[in-house]
């Protein structure tokens, strides 16, 4: 089970813009 | 004229939109020792696109609400908020009342808070000058 940070972290990741 | 400078500096959200404005403002936040509304504000971004069904998306709004907001001690983005929005966040997430909009506010405020702050100085810096 993923713990709480990672979960903040993926969230987190999930909207930073990518490389064009 | 369109070079990256000249994008990043028309607003906050051509700044963030952009993956190497955004790398080079979160060093700039690295040094002001308050990159936390940085990620607030993508983990907003991020949580309003989370299916409210999901198990997961409960737990995510906990720990977005424990890591930035109920935070006791020198939160920079639990300063930025103003109490209703606090309490209305802590309603949510004890009563288990999940929104994909229930960030809104909160997101909001501290977005107005860094575009008043952190992005004019941002354009004003070392970091973006010497870019």
């Amino acid at each position: 089970i993923d713990s709480e940070d990672d979960l903040l972290q993926e969230c987190i990741s999930s909207a930073m813009p990518k490389k064009k | 004229p369109d070079s990256p400078l000249a994008r990043w500096a028309k607003s906050l959200h051509s700044l963030l939109g952009d993956k190497e404005g955004a790398d080079l403002f979160r060093r700039f936040l690295e040094r002001q020792r308050c990159v936390d509304t940085l990620d607030f504000w993508f983990a907003c971004n991020g949580f309003r696109q989370m299916d409210p069904g999901d198990a997961k998306t409960l737990r995510v709004a906990k720990a977005i609400y424990k890591r930035y907001i109920e935070s006791g001690g020198g939160g920079t983005v639990a300063k930025q908020l103003k109490p209703p929005t606090k309490s209305f966040l802590r309603d949510c997430v004890k009563g288990q009342r999940l929104d994909p909009s229930m960030f809104d506010q909160a997101q909001a405020e501290v977005q107005a808070s860094m575009e008043d702050n952190a992005y004019r100085l941002f354009l004003s810096s070392d970091i973006y000058l010497e870019y």
